[in-house]
Order: structure tokens, then sequence, then C-alpha cells
């Protein structure tokens, strides 16, 4: 049950961010 | 992207030991070209990491309560709730797993939830002990949350 890494959580935010511009 | 121009992450942040990644976490979306960041702590998450180390504004349940005085002030989670473009729940612990699932809101992230914006995206990271994790009733809070619309970040 470890949290994901902290490199993935980050993509899916960046993501996120593209999708808003 | 809202009218400041910056795309603004709220990082709540719950208490299992995957919580000492926050100024990590932290650092890593700042290097994110025009990103804003911000935090909302549960109280049991301050344990596993430094303040110290997180460059941002941390909000905890007790700038809930020193916020609102009277009637026109403003309340915090509902600020906090309009202020953002994105919410990621990084670790989100069993316990806040259990109470999001099932709409408790007795703190300030869990209010934030409560009031989210569901047009708005909802990222949450779970984080707990295998025993725990192994629980039949963790699989239906997670699908639950999904229903709401939220965003699962598996865990490892």
């Amino acid at each position: 049950g470890a949290m994901a890494e902290v490199s993935t959580i980050i993509s899916v935010v960046e993501q996120h961010l593209h999708k808003s511009k | 992207l809202n009218s400041s121009g910056s795309f603004r992450v709220l990082v709540g942040v719950t208490g299992s030991v995957a919580a000492l990644k926050l100024p990590a976490v932290v650092d890593q979306l700042l290097q994110l070209p025009g990103v804003d960041v911000r935090v909302v702590t549960t109280e049991h998450a301050k344990h596993f990491y430094n303040h110290a180390e997180v460059a941002v504004k941390i909000y905890s349940d007790k700038d809930e309560w020193e916020l609102w005085k009277q009637r026109t002030d403003p309340v915090l989670h509902i600020e906090l709730r309009r202020w953002a473009d994105l919410l990621v729940i990084a670790p989100l612990d069993a316990n806040t797993l259990g109470k999001i699932s099932n709409g408790i809101c007795d703190n300030l992230l869990t209010c934030v939830v409560r009031a989210w914006d569901t047009s708005r995206p909802l990222l949450f990271c779970p984080a707990m002990n295998t025993a725990m994790w192994l629980h039949p009733i963790t699989a239906q809070q997670i699908s639950r949350l999904k229903e709401f619309g939220y965003m699962e970040v598996p865990c490892i």
C-alpha cells in the first residue's frame, strides 16, 4: 500500500495543466 | 487558466507515512511552468513532514477557525475551493478515504472535498499499510470515490 511515485503524481497533474490551456 | 494566469494546485495531505514526501511533491509541482501551489494538511499528517521544508502556504484546521469571527468573514474551505483549479490528495490515508467516501467533513481538508466543484479535477493517491489495504472496504470506498468523478493515482 505505498503511495504512487512522486514523479507519477506530478505527471498526472501536468496532463491536467496542459488540458486547461 | 484562471484570471491570474496560473494553474492553481491545492495539495491535500493526510496522516500516512507517505506524507513525508510532501516537500518533494510541492518542490516538483513548483517546477512546472505557471503552477501555483498551496497545501491543506490534517493534524495527523503534520507528524510526518517538516513544515520548514515546504516552500508554500500550509493551511490547517486552526486557520479555518481563526479566519471566521463574524457573519461577513470568508469561510476558508470555500475560499480554497474557489482558489484551486485542481486538488490532489497525496497521500490519502485509510481514515480520510473512509470519511470522504461517506461524505463526512470534520476538518478543513474534508470540508474542501465536500464543497469541491466536480467540474474541476480531484486526484487521490491512496497510501496505507497492506493489511488495511486488503480489507474489503478499501476497494468499495475507492470505487465510491471514482463514482463521484475523482481520479485515482494508484499506489504501488
